[in-house]
């Protein structure tokens, strides 16, 4: 599973 | 995570939450728009395609299953519940909805943050969110009297994304690359749909007197 903060939002 | 965001999500559950509660007590969905439910059933799976590839935290997982899971419950139940289903008025649910998916769609695959499936999805939700209540803002106006859970259940849908802008802002301001333009033009767009709604929200509230929509 990668980790990303692309779109960290809901 | 900021407590614009967490008040955002949490107004968000809540407003889904007094839909549940609505229609489970009542066993009635008269007032609720079987298109915008519809609408979002499709914003949250579009969006949440990524639930099983990208892990962000435990808690962008379960309310990504919660939101899924709660949207698609509520469209069941309007369709198929063999009580509520009867409850619900087709004849004045008539905004032609699927419109708003392609015309969402087709901006999609012209505005969007990278030109791949996921991504364009995604920005196709972000579009989609901003509109999807139209059919139910019409149907209140159609049906003059609406209960009133069905009320506090815009309002807090609106509400929410008007705490996102806030995190948005908080975020742009604290986050030296922050730059989520397709999310807080949207996020925009959608809240000030509901502009007249809060305004004569506000007013029904302040004389202590039931909503009454101009026609």
């Amino acid at each position: 599973l990668k980790l990303v903060d692309s779109h960290d939002e809901l | 995570m900021n407590i614009f965001r967490f008040a955002g999500d949490m107004t968000h559950l809540i407003s889904i939450l007094v839909l549940l509660l609505k229609i489970y007590a009542t066993k009635s969905c008269s007032g609720i728009s079987l298109k915008t439910q519809e609408l979002y059933a499709i914003v949250f799976v579009a969006r949440y395609l990524d639930l099983f590839t990208d892990f962000i935290s435990v808690y962008n997982t379960v309310m990504k299953l919660v939101f899924i899971g709660c949207s698609l419950a509520i469209v069941w139940c309007m369709r198929l519940h063999r009580v509520v289903r009867r409850t619900y008025n087709k004849d004045v649910d008539t905004f032609r909805h699927y419109f708003l998916v392609l015309g969402c769609f087709l901006l999609a695959l012209f505005v969007h943050e990278k030109f791949t499936f996921q991504e364009v999805l995604w920005a196709f939700s972000i579009y989609l969110e901003a509109v999807a209540i139209l059919p139910q803002l019409v149907l209140l106006q159609r049906s003059g009297n609406v209960d009133n859970l069905t009320v506090q259940y815009v309002f807090f849908l609106g509400a929410y994304r008007a705490f996102y802008i806030l995190n948005w802002i908080y975020r742009y301001l604290t986050e030296p690359h922050f730059g989520r333009w397709i999310a807080s033009v949207a996020g925009l767009v959608q809240t000030a749909l509901y502009a007249d709604f809060f305004y004569y929200y506000f007013i029904s509230w302040k004389n202590n007197a039931k909503l009454q929509l101009p026609a």
